[in-house]
């Protein structure tokens, strides 16, 4: 989960527009207070800090310098050349030993689904359109300046205090051009992506709209879920749809979001406190000098980094590489950010990024839960498939050959000596053909990652 | 996953082979007890 990567707070001061001069100068220690750990990224965590000079808190991202600095380069400047209330703002950057520090605006809620998660509770038809609503302004505006998203999803949707939503994370959005006005880019969480982003047939903004329409599919609002890129509404069409226009005003969503820091607080206390008790247990044999040092030490350390942990503690187990996820049962319970280049991207694409053929699970935006509506395609397939097997012959998917079941080798009896040994003879033949098919489907699997690799090994010699 | 399945697919057609050959065995057995 993109868990608040950037935050924004109660707008209190004056809107801080860009970092002055003289900041940007100094060292950024200097410059910002390191208030807490609001998450962890797969390139590095992101920190609540307050701007000295004009002591409005900002979000900064601390990356490694030796990670994929092309995402954050891009995310950057994407946010950059945005200038809209409905998208996180960018402020400047640092330079620090081995870190790259990006000051960005700080969404005091986090994200919609870190809302969602917290309280257990999805929102109601009002929040939602209050929430759509804003992340359509957003895309409106992004897709007039001919950016496309590419990864609209609860998580990377943020509300400040005020209930105003933000559209967050540019790592794998797009641009499009005069000489490129579609792109064929493979970029997306799987299960939010248009299809004509899967097809890889060429897509455009519109894109967006289908994942705004895969968030709201629960209410029906269905307008956005256009098989057709053509017919699709457009954000700014979809702004005048009557559940839009309807939408309350952002102050609707101000209970929520005081419910959802309600009980992030106080699940903070509360394991803070169990941390304090365990910490008394195991010092209970030391003197009460050391004691109390050590306690209050490791409290203060351990708060911060249980924050952290809490805020990303769904995000499941260690993700592994794109092949383990090509296994579809994997893939259903790790919903994270998929780019996938194509191989054959000649539409004039100048990302390098792109044209590097990197392909990324990213472990930030994994969802905890597959959507419901899934389930229930799912379901349906399985009623279909145990018709359509009908007498099933207890085979797996490995064994789905040439070969008897294993619970159908009687049907060996039924044959003559002569079947018998016709059936000996073109045994090996058989089982090599076998081999050799999926000898060529583990081929094509491995080629488009192999050729990932070596475009990214080529690309961080260039770096 | 594919060393799985050449393992699995190398493992069913032994166990094919297997099943085939203990066949003919029996009905060679079958043969000469009957002859």
């Amino acid at each position: 989960v993109k868990t608040a990567e950037t935050h924004r707070g109660p707008s209190q001061g004056p809107h801080l527009k860009k970092l002055s001069e003289d900041s940007l100068t100094k060292q950024p220690e200097e410059v910002f207070d390191v208030l807490e750990k609001l998450g962890e990224g797969s390139y590095g965590c992101v920190f609540k800090a307050n701007y000295k000079e004009t002591g409005e808190i900002v979000a900064i991202k601390q990356v490694p310098v030796e990670s994929d600095l092309q995402e954050i380069i891009k995310e950057i400047a994407i946010m950059q050349q945005c200038n809209s209330p409905h998208v996180v703002r960018y402020y400047g950057s640092y330079f620090k030993n081995t870190d790259l520090w990006i000051v960005m605006e700080y969404c005091g809620a986090g994200s919609v689904s870190d809302i969602i998660r917290i309280r257990n509770k999805t929102l109601t038809e009002d929040e939602i359109a209050t929430i759509v609503q804003s992340t359509l302004k957003g895309l409106e505006y992004l897709h007039f300046m001919r950016k496309i998203h590419r990864d609209i999803k609860a998580g990377n949707i943020l509300l400040n205090t005020e209930g105003q939503a933000k559209l967050a994370d540019f790592g794998v959005a797009g641009q499009l051009t005069d000489t490129m006005a579609k792109r064929n880019t493979v970029i997306g969480t799987p299960f939010w992506m248009a299809p004509e982003v899967i097809q890889e047939i060429g897509y455009n903004c519109v894109a967006d709209i289908w994942t705004v329409g895969v968030c709201a599919v629960s209410l029906g609002f269905l307008q956005c879920l256009v098989k057709n890129p053509e017919t699709r509404a457009t954000a700014t069409q979809l702004l005048q749809h009557k559940f839009i226009k309807s939408a309350k005003p952002n102050s609707i969503l101000r209970a929520l979001i005081a419910d959802a820091m309600e009980i992030k607080l106080k699940r903070q206390e509360e394991a803070e406190q169990r941390e304090q008790d365990a910490d008394d247990d195991d010092n209970s044999d030391e003197d009460e000098v050391d004691q109390g040092t050590m306690v209050r030490a490791g409290t203060g350390d351990s708060g911060t980094i249980r924050a952290a942990g809490s805020l990303t503690g769904s995000l499941g187990s260690t993700a592994g590489t794109m092949i383990e996820h090509e296994d579809t049962g994997t893939l259903q319970s790790q919903l994270g950010t998929m780019v996938i280049n194509s191989k054959d991207d000649d539409d004039g694409d100048d990302d390098d990024e792109e044209n590097a053929g990197t392909m990324k699970r990213r472990d930030e935006t994994i969802q905890p839960a597959k959507p419901s509506f899934l389930e229930y395609f799912e379901q349906k397939e399985k009623e279909a498939n145990s018709h359509n097997d009908g007498g099933g012959r207890g085979q797996n998917n490995a064994d789905n050959r040439k070969l008897p079941g294993e619970g159908d080798l009687e049907v060996i009896s039924t044959w003559s000596v002569e079947e018998l040994r016709g059936k000996l003879a073109s045994l090996d033949p058989q089982m090599e053909q076998e081999i050799e098919e999926i000898r060529q489907r583990y081929q094509a699997k491995r080629q488009p990652i192999l050729d990932a690799i070596e475009a990214k090994k080529r690309r961080q010699q260039n770096f | 996953l594919f060393m799985k399945e050449l393992e699995h697919i190398v493992k069913s057609y032994e166990a094919y082979r297997q099943a085939l050959l203990s066949e003919v065995e029996a009905r060679k057995h079958r043969q000469q007890w009957y002859a």
